[in-house]
Order: structure tokens, then sequence, then C-alpha cells
């Protein structure tokens, strides 16, 4: 269950479930 | 001018996989959060592979080989876009 977090800006962070 | 993206500003409306050669692509499509106001982001998001909510210990690199990030402004109708490869 593997997972890439994205920081656009530094309070802004986003998550990408379902890598890997 | 609209000012940098903040909390909250954006979300993800779309990820469009895709694969060559061993190497596989996910295009992120970030979009306004309805309701925000115009907002600008610039260069490249950083970046960190997770396992099980945990940081994974992969390094990332930015790959100017799939263009330059300029400064945009994310507007209702003009999203962003985020090409992350591995292989």
């Amino acid at each position: 269950n593997d997972a890439v977090r994205l920081w656009v800006a530094p309070d802004l962070p986003l998550e990408l479930p379902g890598f890997g | 001018g609209p000012a940098p993206c903040g909390h909250g500003d954006l979300v993800v409306a779309l990820v469009e996989p895709d694969e060559a050669r061993g190497t596989a692509y996910r295009t992120v499509t970030l979009r306004l959060t309805r309701g925000t106001e115009p907002c600008t982001v610039r260069g490249y998001p950083e970046t960190i592979v997770l396992a099980k909510g945990r940081p994974a210990g992969v390094a990332t690199v930015p790959d100017q080989t799939l263009g330059r990030p300029e400064q945009l402004t994310v507007l209702p109708d003009r999203s962003a876009k985020v090409t992350l490869a591995w292989s």
C-alpha cells in the first residue's frame, strides 16, 4: 500500500495512494 | 497578482498512468478547490515516497527532460500538472 506525497507548497501536501 | 497556493487551495483531480520502455509514469492534475481564488505554484514539488504511511527512503530527483517548471497561475478552468516517473 505505497503512496507518494507531494508538497506543492510548504503547507500544501497532497497524497497519492496506490503506487508501487 | 495572485498569491502563492497554500493549504487547501488545490486538490488532486485526476491521476493518469502511462508506461513506456520500462518506465512507469503518473501525470497528476491539480485543480483549484471549488470557491478558491486563483493562486500560483512555482518549480517542482517536494516529493516523498511512502511505505505504509512512512517515508520509504527512496531518493527522488527532478527530471528536466520532462519540461522546465515555470510559475503557473492555477485558475478555475486551468489546472496544473505534475508528472512522476519511476523505473
